[in-house]
């Protein structure tokens, strides 16, 4: 059995002009984060993922 | 031989015209039939249905206008596995499987019986909420059983999407085009999966063979009735339809007045009480921003999705991963595959293709569902919120056939599940409103 989750979340905001435009500080903030790896196991109640 | 050859007189006679013309005949009928042939597997594969042989025999067992009369049964490519398990009866054999388990264990085999089970699962008997295994009358009931309050706590982060169950990540990441990823780079359609925006309803909740009736006139009234109203509001509609997949208007995904549905609450069975009616709608942040103000760069959102794959060891109660509200779902009869890492890679749209329960709704982010997909051994899903429900049932499919062959008898193609609304649950929130980490169902052996 298999449960599958298809959500909306947000992506994040991009960073302002005074944070810069490249290197690392061009990944969006505040956005949708994952907290597992494919092939980890699981319990009930484990975050997959934060906004 | 040589003298029989060279004395045999040779003596010609006339072929009888009657004879000649039969022969071409023959050959003529031969040929407009197998045209014929040709022609209606064309249009069965326009249908989106693959040609399947034998019973159905070369007439398809199809209206005249070529539309299957029968859901028939989907064949799907693969390697020669895949091929032999297509052609089991594979809801026939999870019945049976699911009766088997539901047989009394004698009492004194029942310990051993369920350690040796634990012991070739990796059952961790210490989390089972009954240390006594005698309780347990058969494998159906040990297989759903509970945990010990307090062994599953819940992540403290709130902005936290919780897993539903036990079990393992088998994938994650982005939609992008409507698509989800399957493992091996696989990839289907999330229509395919969610169902398309057009439904069938049930005219008569009470009645399990009217869930696979046709699409009701209301529905057809209400599609007239936004086409009258404001052409922008439609294209922004139809724009996110097209999308995601699913009918999902911007108000209502976006937090904002929840538009009037025609359809009619499948089941209420149990109404939230109004301490978590209350926490759902305080997490939703309901009417405290104008549904534009999510639309902004700032808060653009995108579709995410992640597969969790159940071990036959696993707790099979799945619970709510998040607050949301459960605004419809739709039942797919499909097939049961397996849906072993195995399979998943080898079969493409193995999902698409299973039995499978999709709750739609949505979260303080926008739309959110959730998705059981049965498999061989675990065919029955149970939602508890929805009594009427009923999967991995011969009731369900025969209505499914039916339902079927009404909508070619009507000339429409059969959108391959059957919906129901939680509208009744809660006037306020539209829907059935779950907790964070509250039990929703779950799989049941058979």
């Amino acid at each position: 059995s298999t449960v599958v989750l298809v959500f909306e979340a947000p992506k994040g905001r991009r960073p302002s002009f005074d944070e810069g435009w490249l290197g690392e500080k061009t990944k969006r903030k505040g956005g949708w984060n994952w907290a597992v790896e494919k092939g980890q196991k699981v319990k009930m109640g484990q975050a997959l993922g934060w906004v | 031989l040589r003298k029989a050859l060279s004395e045999t007189r040779i003596k010609w006679y006339p072929i009888p015209v009657g004879l000649g013309i039969g022969f071409l005949g023959l050959v003529q009928f031969y040929k407009v039939n197998e045209r014929e042939r040709l022609r209606r597997d064309e249009e069965w594969e326009d249908d989106g249905y693959v040609k399947s042989t034998g019973s159905s025999g070369e007439n398809g067992d199809r209206s005249p206008g070529g539309t299957p009369k029968r859901r028939e049964r989907i064949r799907p490519s693969g390697p020669w596995q895949v091929q032999v398990m297509s052609t089991l009866p594979l809801k026939a054999i999870s019945r049976l499987w699911g009766k088997f388990n539901e047989l009394q264990i004698p009492y004194y085999l029942r310990v051993p019986g369920f350690k040796l089970y634990s012991f070739i699962f990796g059952v961790n008997l210490s989390e089972v909420s009954e240390p006594d295994l005698h309780v347990y009358p058969n494998l159906a009931s040990f297989f759903y059983r509970t945990l010990k309050p307090g062994v599953r706590p819940l992540d403290p982060n709130p902005n936290a999407l919780l897993s539903p169950a036990d079990g393992r990540v088998l994938q994650f990441g982005a939609i992008v085009s409507g698509e989800v990823e399957q493992v091996k780079g696989m990839t289907y359609s999330l229509d395919a999966l969610l169902g398309t925006s057009k439904p069938e309803t049930s005219p008569n909740p009470s009645d399990p063979a009217r869930i696979f009736a046709p699409k009701s006139d209301n529905h057809q009234q209400s599609t007239a009735t936004h086409k009258d109203g404001d052409e922008d509001v439609i294209k922004q509609d139809e724009e996110f339809a097209q999308v995601n997949g699913i009918s999902y208007t911007l108000p209502n995904l976006f937090s904002g007045p929840p538009q009037k549905k025609p359809k009619k609450a499948q089941d209420a069975s149990t109404t939230p009480k109004a301490s978590s009616e209350a926490e759902v709608r305080a997490d939703l942040a309901l009417g405290e921003r104008p549904w534009y103000a999510r639309l902004t760069s700032e808060h653009q959102t995108a579709l995410f999705y992640v597969v969790v794959y159940l071990a036959p060891g696993d707790y099979h109660r799945f619970h709510s991963p998040c607050s949301w509200v459960v605004e419809k779902r739709r039942h797919f009869a499909g097939e049961l595959y397996s849906v072993s890492p195995y399979l998943q890679k080898t079969l493409p749209g193995l999902f698409t293709l299973n039995e499978r329960v999709v709750l739609l709704g949505r979260w303080r982010w926008g739309f959110f569902s959730f998705t059981p997909v049965g498999a061989t051994n675990v065919g029955s899903i149970k939602v508890n919120f929805d009594r009427e429900l009923r999967t991995n049932s011969l009731t369900t499919d025969t209505a499914a056939d039916q339902a079927a062959e009404e909508a070619a008898k009507r000339g429409e193609s059969y959108g391959g599940f059957a919906e129901a609304t939680y509208e009744a649950a809660s006037p306020i929130l539209h829907g059935h409103a779950l907790r964070r980490g509250e039990e929703m169902g779950g799989f049941q052996l058979g």
